[in-house]
């Protein structure tokens, strides 16, 4: 089975 | 004050076909030099990032920066009062409540003007790094599109896997397993059929099927899609305007 990630694990808010 | 002229409605459609469907509130950032907008979708998987260049416009003038927060289903609601070949012309004050949209049929010497009340979107802009990416595909956006419908039936995760030679993507569901493997090839006769690739590193990744199943909508707007991957790292997928770009960045899926 495969978990999402999310973006905010790549992104930093500014 | 922002004027920006579209020469044909069907553009602006287009565009916002291309990612209505995954964000609904979102800033567009009017500047000198063109529109830019980003969301990021409400589970924070999904980022769009829109860029439309002064050069897709007919006319384009915006002499101070201006945010128009737009709901993107109030925004469809009127775009389907223009035909596709009217012009179309956003009008904004400087610091507008409400955004104009003019569409003018100049046959007919027909004119419908429609003004959008804007709302005061708190979205916080994420930062996007620049990216190495590991493999870059160029595919024609049709057979993307058709990978990710004929793959995402059979399951809710979609493998790809970029090798030396081959891009194979992959899928295993509850009801069966699929897998379409394409191969880098130029076609001299018609270009936007052919296929790129460019790896530095071989890499895997999973991907979301609902995710993907949006981001095809962004085919709209171009018959080529880029497809940037990179291990542990969200993908970009691309389909480039005249003058600017539609991009989505996907986060992975990982094997718990």
């Amino acid at each position: 089975k495969f978990k999402q990630s999310s973006l905010t694990k790549f992104f930093s808010t500014t | 004050m922002l004027e920006a002229k579209f020469e044909e409605a069907s553009l602006f459609k287009r565009i916002i076909d291309g990612f209505k469907d995954c964000v609904q509130l979102v800033n567009f950032q009017c500047k000198q030099d063109g529109i830019i907008a980003q969301a990021v979708d409400d589970s924070r998987v999904l980022l769009v990032s829109l860029e439309i260049g002064v050069e897709a416009f007919q006319e384009y003038r915006c002499d101070h920066p201006i945010t128009l927060g737009i709901d993107l289903a109030s925004l469809s609601k009127i775009l389907r009062c223009g035909n596709n070949n009217d012009t179309l012309t956003l009008i904004a004050e400087d610091t507008p409540d409400s955004v104009m949209l003019l569409f003018e049929d100049t046959k007919k010497d027909r004119i419908a003007e429609f003004n959008l009340k804007l709302m005061d979107i708190d979205a916080d802009f994420l930062k996007i790094e620049e990216l190495v990416y590991e493999s870059t595909l160029n595919l024609p956006a049709t057979e993307f599109v058709r990978v990710v419908r004929e793959l995402g039936q059979l399951s809710d995760s979609l493998n790809i896997t970029v090798t030396k030679e081959t891009i194979k993507f992959a899928c295993d569901g509850d009801i069966g397993s699929g897998t379409i493997i394409l191969r880098p090839f130029i076609n001299m006769e018609n270009p936007s059929e052919s296929i790129k690739l460019e790896m530095d590193q071989p890499v895997e990744l999973t991907f979301g099927a609902k995710y993907l199943a949006d981001i095809v909508k962004g085919s709209a707007l171009s018959d080529k899609v880029a497809i940037r991957l990179s291990s542990e790292a969200p993908a970009l997928f691309q389909f480039d305007l005249k003058a600017g770009f539609l991009q989505f960045f996907l986060a992975p899926k990982f094997n718990d």
